[in-house]
């Protein structure tokens, strides 16, 4: 009598949560924009068995959006996951993998990610900032302030725009917005930049040194602008993984890696 | 006379009770949510 086809995995099997690591981890390592995603569920696996020891495994993920900007080196562990009141990003990844002799590789991969729905917040939580587009115009006059207000004060190296990675508004009590976005440090230091920031330019990738600034504006009534800039320190580039290399790439969501 | 019972009927008849306090085995997907449902 031929063997019973082995059962289906179910998707809390410990294969099953292998095969979504490796696909997790292909998926943050080869985003270039954003922030990284964590598992949050295994919709779906489907095991389509090619010979011995060889199998098609096709994964739908569902990932949450963390706090942990895409260049940051802290690892995917220690990543918060961005809660429901700070309106939360969703990840929906179609994830196709190979596991031969036990090896596990992805082959492809197609994710599309979705902010929550602001009603769904606004009904729990009614004063919670919701997500700004990139380009609301109190969005980029808040982050060109904080750059600005960081090069003036600091004694390091003069910073610069890579990329506005996320943006709320908070319009109770106080209208205020909250802007994250990421930075690289230039050749200059801010002292030289004063005489002639145009001359400053990026690090090359040996030297590169990014790092991630918070800032938040009161609006009405105004108040000062509070900013918080932090560099990673010099990180040595994965070399089939380029580094962001066009400043002012802005991050959308919706946005397909395949 | 001899009636022939529907196959539901007897299916069900003579279906083996599931012993008390039976828990059905979760269906193998989706699986666990680890964080919240958006």
């Amino acid at each position: 009598v031929p063997a019973a086809p082995p059962a289906p995995l179910g998707c809390d099997d410990p294969e099953s949560e292998a095969a979504a690591e490796v696909a997790v981890s292909y998926i943050n390592g080869h985003s270039h924009h954003g922030y990284k995603f964590a598992l949050n569920r295994i919709e779906n696996i489907r095991v389509l068995p090619q010979g011995p020891n060889n199998d098609i495994i096709f994964l739908e993920l569902d990932l949450l959006e963390t706090k942990c900007h895409i260049l940051s080196p802290t690892p995917l562990a220690n990543c918060t996951v961005r809660s429901f009141t700070e309106h939360a990003v969703e990840g929906d990844c179609d994830v196709k993998l190979q596991k031969l002799d036990g090896k596990l590789s992805v082959l492809a991969s197609k994710c599309h990610s979705h902010a929550d729905s602001s009603e769904d917040i606004i009904r729990l939580c009614p004063d919670c900032p919701l997500l700004a587009r990139l380009n609301n115009t109190e969005v980029l006059t808040t982050v060109t302030a904080a750059l600005s207000a960081h090069n003036s004060k600091t004694t390091d190296a003069y910073l610069r725009l890579l990329e506005i990675g996320r943006a709320n508004i908070q319009y109770h009590p106080v209208r205020t917005v909250f802007v994250e976005f990421a930075v690289a440090a230039t050749n200059c230091s801010a002292a030289e930049a004063k005489d002639n920031a145009e001359a400053c330019q990026l690090l090359p990738d040996d030297q590169s040194n990014f790092g991630f600034c918070t800032a938040s504006k009161a609006i009405h009534p105004s108040r000062d602008l509070i900013v918080d800039c932090q560099l990673y320190g010099h990180q040595v580039p994965t070399p089939d993984i380029p580094f962001l290399s066009r400043p002012g790439v802005t991050y959308s969501q919706g946005q397909d890696t395949s | 006379s001899v009636v022939k019972r529907a196959v539901a009927e007897v299916a069900q008849h003579d279906k083996v009770p599931h012993p008390v306090g039976f828990v059905p085995p979760p269906p193998p997907c989706p699986g666990k949510i680890r964080h919240f449902k958006i």
